[in-house]
């Protein structure tokens, strides 16, 4: 589903330069749920952030099915995440000034599209966001504007969805719960998941769980649950 | 240290009033280490900045000490914050514009103080933050940025430090060293710490262990730890 080649990511220039990504090869399996586990500062987020196409890698490719990302002009890449992507940042990146409510469905509106209600509902009940539609961002406790974050990646039912770390906030029920919901993504709908998460129980979920260590894959393992 | 008597929070008006804290009593022990848990939306992070001085109650009482909160001007209770209160923020609100470095020592240049050069080693040392002292906050992993929040917190060495979730985006290793830290504050400099958490790892370290529900304290116990 998705694929790097030999990718590096280097921040900054000179001897400020930080090598993030140090030739990273890695191929996410169609409808799996992949986890993906290492020290802070370990190229976690840069590695998702250049998989769904958010950041431009230094050298490398990054394939998502047979399209080869550095082909796509910003117009082709803006209808391909919008289209086939769910990304849950580390720090949710919300909309302040719009509603719980106008979060999630954002992708939609972006995309011109009407929300298909029942699974809004079937989303909404599951992260137990119903009391909290019509708050904005600052009025959400920390976990609920996560679990805002969550839905709004799920809304748009896309292929391939990366959560970076989207239970770090979340009580071990609502971690479970949103862990739980996107096992069944995989399982019923065969969505393909790519997980950043720093907790064995969540990563324990995952068909397949991949170390990272500076910028590398270091090592991989079967899940020990399935 | 801090009691919180009463306490009440309640935000917004009319139907869309939600009550945060729902009349919580609570009293936090000089020179110990309590851990206060529970549901995502459960009141933990409004108690918190309550406790703090960072946020008003609506009815009840809250103690930092012998002084009464509600005595104090908007300059009293910024000093006293200052001086006595170090604060670890769930989304850190570190300063965009202040490279690690100076985001770590920004309470000290608030006081015109100077920092001690050898405590402020051993707290980047300890949180491994060496090498990313002249970075930007948007230049840091999610889990960087955390430990550069719980640096600050720690700088002045005040009495009294709350934290709030500071683990949620740290993988188990350097959790486990901020815990320590955090541990050793309590241990050998008789500080005062309520740590947030989600993690029963965490809340392992402390002393007591207290549980939220709906705004309330639902139940407590002595760490099973100790
Ligand atoms: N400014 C606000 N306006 C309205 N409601 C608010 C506001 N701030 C917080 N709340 C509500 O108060 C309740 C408690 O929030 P709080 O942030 O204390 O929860 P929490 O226990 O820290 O949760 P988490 O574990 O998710 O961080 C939540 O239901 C939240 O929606
Ligand atoms: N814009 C940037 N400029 C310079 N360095 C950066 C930048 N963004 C990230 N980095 C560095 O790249 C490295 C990898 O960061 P990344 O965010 O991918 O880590 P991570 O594995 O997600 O960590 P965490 O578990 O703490 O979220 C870090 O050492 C970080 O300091
Ligand atoms: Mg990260
Ligand atoms: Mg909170």
């Amino acid at each position: 589903a998705a694929r790097a080649i030999e990718v590096v990511k280097v921040y900054g220039e000179g001897t400020a330069a930080v090598r993030a990504l140090d030739g990273i090869s890695l191929e996410i399996d169609r409808g799996r749920f992949t986890a993906i586990m290492g020290a802070s500062g370990s190229g976690k987020s840069t590695l998702l952030h250049c998989l769904a196409g958010l950041d431009e890698v230094t050298s490398g490719r990054v394939m998502i099915g047979d399209i080869d990302l550095a082909t796509l002009d910003d117009n082709e890449l803006t209808r391909l995440r919008r289209d086939r992507i769910g990304f849950v940042f580390q720090a949710f990146n919300l909309v302040p000034t719009l509603t719980a409510a106008e979060n999630i469905v954002l992708p939609l509106s972006i995309a011109g599209r009407q929300p298909d209600r029942d699974w809004l509902d079937v989303v909404i009940s599951t992260l137990h966001l119903g009391d909290r539609l019509s708050h904005r961002p600052s009025q959400l406790s920390g976990g609920q504007q996560q679990r805002v974050a969550a839905a709004r990646a799920l809304i748009t039912r896309p292929d391939l969805i990366f959560a970076d770390e989207p239970s770090g906030n979340l009580d071990s029920r609502s971690g479970a719960q949103l862990l739980d919901f996107l096992r069944k993504a995989v399982n019923d709908f065969s969505q393909t998941i790519v997980l950043v998460t720093h907790d064995p129980s969540a990563a324990a979920q995952a068909d397949r769980i991949v170390f990272l260590a500076d910028g590398q894959v270091i090592d991989e393992m079967a899940s020990p649950s399935t």
